[in-house]
């Protein structure tokens, strides 16, 4: 499927890399599965790969809006902060850090030219194959959770990836 | 990579182009 031979070569040798053997690091990994992911989701087909994306939570127009005022209602929110998902966030202006912002290793967006309509076709997390699985599966799942709840998918859904080393599981 | 395969023909087929 317009893998190069190399790539496939090198990912089973990461595979059976086993546990003497196996990289240090799991960022190992993320340059042949960026380059697989690339390979098949291609720009020219309207895809994006985004590494370390970020998963922002939804938040509700501030508390001052208050509800029936319309003229009210348009000035604070035109404050808020829109994601590339169409997911209305907490606002730049607001001070301190953003709070819980997820970041998976890798998503998979069909792309377009507008800011705000990325949908989401893969999220890819990637562990080393030594670490906890249950506790690898659990972030993943909340990964797709919250990507699921920016609707910003299309009609077949979204898949989670984790990749634990050898083994990939489809969430 | 056969997965990302069927998965990309699955969403070529309902992706508006």
């Amino acid at each position: 499927g317009g893998v190069p031979v190399w790539l496939r070569k090198r990912l089973r040798a990461l595979c059976n890399s086993g546990a003497t053997k196996r990289p240090h690091f799991e960022s190992s990994w993320y340059g042949p599965i960026n380059g697989v992911s690339y390979t098949v989701f291609t720009v020219k087909d309207g895809f994006i790969i985004k590494p370390q994306a970020k998963f922002r939570d939804k938040v509700s127009p501030p508390s001052s809006v208050i509800p029936g005022r319309s003229n009210s209602v348009s000035s604070n929110t035109s404050n808020m902060s829109t994601s590339s998902y169409n997911v209305e966030a907490r606002p730049r202006t607001e001070p301190g850090p953003e709070a819980d912002i997820l970041e998976p290793d890798f998503v998979i967006c069909i792309a377009g030219s507008s800011l705000t309509g990325d949908k989401i076709v893969y999220i890819i997390e990637i562990k080393r194959g030594d670490e906890d699985a249950f506790k690898a599966s659990e972030q993943i799942t909340h990964y797709v959770k919250r990507a699921v709840s920016t609707g910003a998918m299309i009609s077949t859904g979204i898949v989670g990836l984790l990749v634990l080393g050898s083994e990939t599981f489809r969430i | 990579i056969q997965c990302f395969l069927d998965r990309k023909e699955e969403i070529m087929k309902v992706m508006p182009v």
